[in-house]
């Protein structure tokens, strides 16, 4: 553990409180994309089944208890108690055309062809455009909330700072894996777009627009 | 990862 990975799991673990939070305060998820949270509890599950199987250490164990039980929660909150504010018309985004070519890539290109290795090889390639559906949500509102910038900054942050984190590893365990780092830089740069836009206009305006 | 499969990461 390095502390690149760590403050990018804390910020990874601060954006998911925050969505949270935000849908449980103000009982409402308008300018949320319930497709991108059903992308994320699904990136977790596929992900972390080795909970079942491996103990790596506490902190391990229960970071991976609590994105998967925040995960359901936000989907939850989305999809059946503040189902009322799910704004649908926005949240168009087809996922299919994510979680089938994802899915056929994780069994090209993986590490291992065994069942565990295939689903965390999706988990890593799924969660890399995970947050289409959010960005392009936004994209076609013209505009989000404050909070919901912040969760994306973090959001964003968290896997940047992996990076580093990778980059570290390689220097000083000369461990690297391709695959985690090449979705890696693809999620991203998915984020810088929306990282100018946060840096440059977040400050002194309640609603960040996005140019549609 | 040369298939040690330590996943130490979230």
């Amino acid at each position: 553990m390095n502390i690149f990975r760590l403050t990018g799991d804390l910020s990874h673990l601060a954006a998911i409180i925050i969505l949270l939070l935000k849908i449980w305060k103000t009982r409402s998820c308008a300018g949320i994309s319930g497709k991108s949270q059903i992308l994320f509890a699904l990136v977790f599950t596929s992900r972390y089944l080795d909970l079942l199987t491996s103990f790596i250490s506490l902190y391990n164990t229960t970071m991976k208890v609590i994105y998967i039980g925040c995960a359901y929660a936000t989907v939850y909150l989305i999809y059946a108690k503040f189902k009322a504010t799910y704004d649908g018309n926005h949240d168009t985004f087809r996922v299919e055309f994510l979680v089938v070519p994802v899915g056929g890539l994780a069994f090209l290109v993986n590490h291992d062809f065994s069942p565990l290795e295939i689903l965390w090889t999706f988990s890593i390639y799924l969660e890399s455009v995970a947050i289409l559906p959010q960005l392009f949500m936004i994209s076609k509102t013209g505009e989000a909330e404050t909070i919901t910038t912040h969760y994306l900054f973090f959001l964003g942050l968290y896997r940047a700072l992996y990076l580093i984190n990778w980059i570290w590893r390689f220097y000083f365990e000369g461990f690297f894996d391709m695959i985690a780092i090449v979705a890696g830089v693809v999620q991203t740069i998915l984020y810088c777009d929306f990282f100018y836009l946060y840096v440059t206009k977040g400050e002194g305006r309640s609603q960040l627009s996005i140019p549609t | 990862r040369t298939g040690d499969c330590t996943k130490d990461e979230l």
